[in-house]
């Protein structure tokens, strides 16, 4: 396993999949993962970004994951 | 794509700063 929790998985792979240069948005998340609360996702986005996972693109509301390209 | 050659390397900077973040992480492990 990559160390991560299902939520933070999700989100992750969310992020990953997402094709455009401003990555994708807060609001998108929360609308792809209907099943968990706005602080559930918050949360992983943080523990993700600390980790250098994600990272913050046009505003702190847009991710991309370092893992692209 | 729409975004500005600014928004762009303020892109590339945030991915900068997070690789390395994640480099650190590693290291520590």
């Amino acid at each position: 396993t990559n160390g991560l929790t299902l939520h933070q998985s999700q989100v992750l792979n969310l992020i990953k999949a997402y094709p455009k240069p401003e990555g994708l948005s807060f609001q998108e998340l929360r609308s792809q993962l209907p099943n968990l609360n706005a602080s559930v996702i918050k949360q992983a986005v943080d523990f993700l970004s600390n980790e250098g996972h994600i990272y913050s693109t046009v505003d702190d509301e847009h991710f991309k994951s370092t893992d692209a390209e | 794509s729409a975004l500005t050659e600014e928004q762009k390397k303020k892109i590339e900077e945030n991915r900068q700063k997070a690789l390395a973040r994640r480099a650190e992480k590693q290291a520590q492990r």
